[in-house]
């Protein structure tokens, strides 16, 4: 994956969860998505924490990409 | 360093939501 489409899937998936077009991803966003996902709510919320490296209830942009990269290399090793 | 630990076992849950959506941006069930 070239890194435009890393960043173009990330602006995608951020918008998937940021339905309201805030700029952040609140934890009821992300609950939410329990919906559309095979994700628990309670694997949300610890998906949430993960990616929230500040730790100040919202996600931003950089903390979702940040998340992304890590899961891309993680794909990379295993 | 027990922050190194949950890192390591949150990266299943932080992969298993990236796939989804994923899975889900491509259609696959």
């Amino acid at each position: 994956m070239g890194q435009n489409s890393i960043l173009e899937k990330t602006h995608e998936f951020f918008q998937m969860c940021d339905i309201e077009n805030k700029g952040f991803i609140s934890r009821r966003d992300m609950q939410r998505l329990n919906d559309g996902l095979p994700l628990s709510a309670e694997e949300l919320e610890n998906v949430f924490d993960t990616l929230d490296s500040d730790g100040n209830g919202f996600l931003t942009l950089d903390e979702f990409s940040s998340g992304f990269s890590e899961f891309l290399c993680g794909q990379k090793i295993s | 360093d027990p922050n190194m630990k949950a890192g390591a076992a949150n990266e299943g849950v932080l992969a298993n939501f990236f796939n989804s959506l994923l899975s889900k941006k491509t259609g696959a069930p």
